[in-house]
């Protein structure tokens, strides 16, 4: 697959062995290669670079269909709402986001919405700290909703042009937790009927096929906006993001690449693809 | 499910005659395709489903009025059988006290399991000593502190400005004055492949001696489960595994992955966020949920 041989049967398994080992999902890599391969056949190309190469494009042209960037409201306050399951890297993501649009000269604040897990608004504060950020909390044990409301209005009265609410981590077949996410979400379009302009949805890269699941019921519980693609500084490639672009039309429109304040980059979508293969 | 994907594929082979072992092989594929979804990782696959077909060849399955049914039958001993008895003990030191380290990946659940754990132990009778040795992320030795009052345990902590094997070198020191006769020591979240972090863990149990090195896995973890389990046995050497948020509905093929590369026992797994959701590891329960 790496050399320059020429490609038969075998060549087309260990490419979809490389698609397999990147968490791209059984029925996406087996669509892939067989349509890598009927291309190939067609346009009489028989050399395994060539082919590697066409595989990459189709890849990179899926993701790349409608990268959106960060959707902006068209005055006033932007409301970001983050959620995602337990330890995927929500509030170290906000606290990123928190510095990259302070950065930005714009008025950032961030919510503790987490009331929930130990130590969950300490670990919020100290990001808002390092980004130079106020923190909307209430006390541990209060109810999400109350926070989201309060920061929205505290929000609007201290004239923020970004709010950023933090969300306890929850898996999505947790009737009951998404009950409470619906509520966060309904709360905040209440106090804004145009809020909240984005919903991200925090994917951790070493999550496997779950991750469609993730997609899909956050989605339909919040209406997911983007995705923040986690830890690819690991040695996990986040081909899942390839079936839920598919499949849910869902971006990737940030990546998480280490635990530093600074380790936040814009989705791109060839370099994803490059990277899937090396 | 796969029981029914196969019993189609059979009726279908079965419908030209006697099977044979190129049918069996066909039906290997179906076998292939749901452990894939499940996040087993390829190559395990490829060893485990040559196994299962060794058997599937046989007459128990040709000859059989529901070679579906067999099938289903091998794959699901194989699985548990693969996956080892139940092993949910925690090893006990010649003498006090037993030293415990939880490591892993960033965000699988080590603070929370090493609570649990301390949370497990207590009820047996033990007096078990948290310690905080993770510097690095924003309030997580307050998060093993306020685990800690909740339980009743008692956390062993000395600011994130010491070095995380002085701490440890505090706590054991510590322990011994108090009579504590397990020490669980939380660790940083960490990539297998940064070096310097891998040696952090090295220098801590070559001074710490630990009984057991566990490693917290997330179960919904996907072909990267071998990448990790593999480098932190051979950087630092495990002697179990912790599976997580089993309380999801990931089918959670990282437990075979995990155990079919380092060969550990997957001692616990963590079944939810409250500090009493840890219970011990059935394979053959295991082996169900992974077939789906
Ligand atoms: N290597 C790496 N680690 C990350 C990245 N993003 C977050 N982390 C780490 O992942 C762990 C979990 O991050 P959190 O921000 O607490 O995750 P969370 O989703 O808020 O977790 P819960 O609120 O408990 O659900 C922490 O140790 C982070 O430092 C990343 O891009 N790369
Ligand atoms: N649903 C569920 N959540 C869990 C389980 N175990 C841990 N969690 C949650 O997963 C998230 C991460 O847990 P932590 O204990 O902070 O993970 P960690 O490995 O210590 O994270 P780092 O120290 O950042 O590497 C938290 O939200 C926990 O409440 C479990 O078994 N089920
Ligand atoms: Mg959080
Ligand atoms: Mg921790």
């Amino acid at each position: 697959v790496t050399g320059h041989g020429e490609v038969d049967d075998d060549f087309f398994d260990q490419l979809e062995e490389i698609l397999l080992q990147a968490d791209i999902g059984v029925s996406t890599a087996v669509m892939l290669t067989d349509r890598v391969r009927r291309r190939a056949r067609s346009e009489k190309i028989r050399e395994a670079l060539a082919v590697r190469k066409m595989l990459k494009e189709e890849i990179t042209s899926i993701l790349v269909g409608n990268q959106a960037p960060i959707v902006w409201a068209d005055h006033g306050l932007t409301v970001m709402l983050i959620v995602g399951v337990n330890g995927a890297g929500k509030t170290t993501t906000l606290g990123k986001l928190a510095a990259r649009f302070k950065g930005e000269g714009k008025r950032v604040m961030l919510a503790a919405g987490d009331t929930f897990r130990a130590a969950a608004i300490e670990q919020l504060e100290t990001w808002g700290r390092r980004a130079g950020v106020p923190v909307i909390k209430h006390k541990e044990g209060a109810d999400p909703a109350a926070v989201a409301y309060d920061a929205v209005q505290s929000a609007l009265a201290r004239g923020m042009d970004v709010l950023l609410i933090d969300t306890a981590g929850r898996l999505q077949t947790k009737v009951n937790l998404m009950e409470e996410i619906k509520k966060v979400h309904r709360v905040i379009q209440r106090e804004l009927a145009t809020a909240p302009h984005e919903v991200l949805l925090v994917l951790d890269a070493t999550t496997g096929q779950n991750a469609i699941s993730q997609a899909k019921l956050f989605t339909q519980a919040v209406g997911v906006t983007g995705i923040v693609l986690t830890k690819l500084d690991g040695t996990a490639k986040g081909g899942v993001i390839i079936g839920i672009k598919q499949e849910l039309g869902l971006p990737v429109k940030l990546v998480g690449v280490g635990e530093r304040i600074e380790d936040l980059r814009d989705f791109d979508a060839t370099e994803f693809a490059d990277v899937l293969f090396s | 499910g796969l029981a029914e994907r196969l019993q189609q594929t059979f009726q279908r082979l079965r419908g030209k005659g006697k099977l044979t072992e190129a049918d069996v092989a066909e039906a290997m594929r179906e076998v292939r395709v749901a452990l894939l979804e499940a996040d087993v990782n390829f190559k395990v696959v490829k060893d485990f489903v040559a196994r299962v077909k060794e058997r599937a060849v046989g007459q128990e399955v040709l000859a059989s009025l529901t070679p579906g049914q067999q099938v289903i039958k091998i794959v699901h001993e194989e699985l548990t059988n693969l996956m080892g008895g139940s092993n949910a003990k925690l090893k006990i030191g010649s003498k006090p006290p037993t030293v415990v380290m939880m490591v892993g990946l960033q965000g699988a659940g080590k603070t929370t399991t090493t609570g649990k754990l301390a949370g497990l132990l207590k009820k047996q009778g033990r007096r078990p000593l948290l310690v905080a040795a993770d510097i690095y992320r924003p309030a997580a030795i307050r998060q093993l502190q306020i685990v800690g009052e909740k339980l009743g345990i008692p956390v062993f902590a000395m600011g994130d400005q010491h070095k995380p094997l002085d701490i440890v070198k505090g706590a054991m020191e510590h322990g011994r004055q108090h009579g504590n006769d397990y020490i669980l020591i939380d660790t940083a979240g960490r990539l297998h492949i940064n070096s310097e972090m891998m040696q952090e863990l090295v220098d801590i149990k070559g001074f710490a001696q630990p009984q057991e090195v566990l490693l917290v896995v997330d179960a919904m973890t996907g072909q990267d489960a071998v990448n990790v389990a593999e480098q932190f046995h051979q950087s630092l050497g495990l002697d179990g595994v912790i599976l997580t948020k089993l309380d999801g509905d990931t089918r959670g093929g990282a437990a075979l992955s995990v155990r079919a590369v380092t060969g550990c026992p997957i001692k616990f797994v963590g079944t939810g966020e409250k500090l009493d959701a840890l219970e011990p590891f059935y394979p053959d329960r295991m082996a169900s949920r992974i077939l789906g």
